[in-house]
């Protein structure tokens, strides 16, 4: 464990209870794209499944059991508890495309062709895609509200926050994970067009509008 | 091979 890593695990944490918070608070889920949502559920239950048979440590095993029972929360607040909150028709991303080639490249990529590995491999490149559906609702949108950008962002910056814990991690214990890696630089530089429109309109005080 | 028995980042 290195503060990297630490920091982007409670940026992690941050960012679900920034969006439950404004669930919660607004009574709404506008916003916010239930496909993505239902992607990280996804992604969540089939990395930690080793969570049954593979004990890392007290801080791994209560910080999967947080991530799968959060996003599956989540999903029960939009599609019951403020379900008219919800509208599908501009959560039009096709999830679809998402999850069939990253079932194709974990087929191809794994470090073992085992089970529990293919979906360890699955799982990383679908988190590296999951949260275009939400990007792609903004961009639709044009506007997002503030509460929505700090979720984006604190989930951002846990992304970004792993890639120094690697470079670390290469120098301090001489390993590389490529597969996480690079799935992992595919899913920072996703948030690049967001992180600017962060930096130069929210943090200033002002609504996060994307110009026409 | 990538150093880990197991994955140990969440």
């Amino acid at each position: 464990m290195n503060l990297f890593r630490l920091f982007g695990d409670l940026s992690h944490l941050a960012s679900i209870l920034i969006l439950l918070h404004k669930i919660q608070t607004t009574r709404s889920c506008r916003g916010i794209s239930f496909k993505t949502q239902a992607l990280y559920v996804t992604v969540f239950v089939a990395r930690y499944l080793d969570l049954f048979y593979d004990w890392v440590s007290l801080y791994n095993f209560s910080m999967k059991v947080f991530f799968i029972s959060s996003s599956i929360y989540i999903l029960y607040l939009m599609k019951v508890r403020f379900r008219p909150t919800h509208d599908p028709s501009i959560d039009t991303f096709r999830a679809e495309y998402l999850v069939g080639p990253c079932v194709v490249l974990a087929l191809i990529f794994n470090y073992k062709f085992t089970f529990p590995e293919v979906l360890w491999s699955f799982s990383i490149f679908l988190e590296s895609v999951a949260i275009l559906p939400q990007l792609f609702m903004l961009q639709r949108t044009g506007e997002a509200e503030t509460i929505t950008t700090h979720y984006l962002a604190a989930l951002g910056a846990y992304r970004a926050l792993y890639i120094p814990n690697w470079i670390y991690r290469y120098f301090s214990e001489g390993v590389v994970d490529p597969i996480a890696v690079i799935a992992g630089l595919v899913q920072t530089a996703l948030y690049v067009d967001f992180f600017y429109v962060y930096f130069t309109k929210v943090l200033q005080g002002q609504k996060f509008e994307l110009p026409a | 091979e990538h150093g880990h028995e197991h994955h140990d980042e969440l």
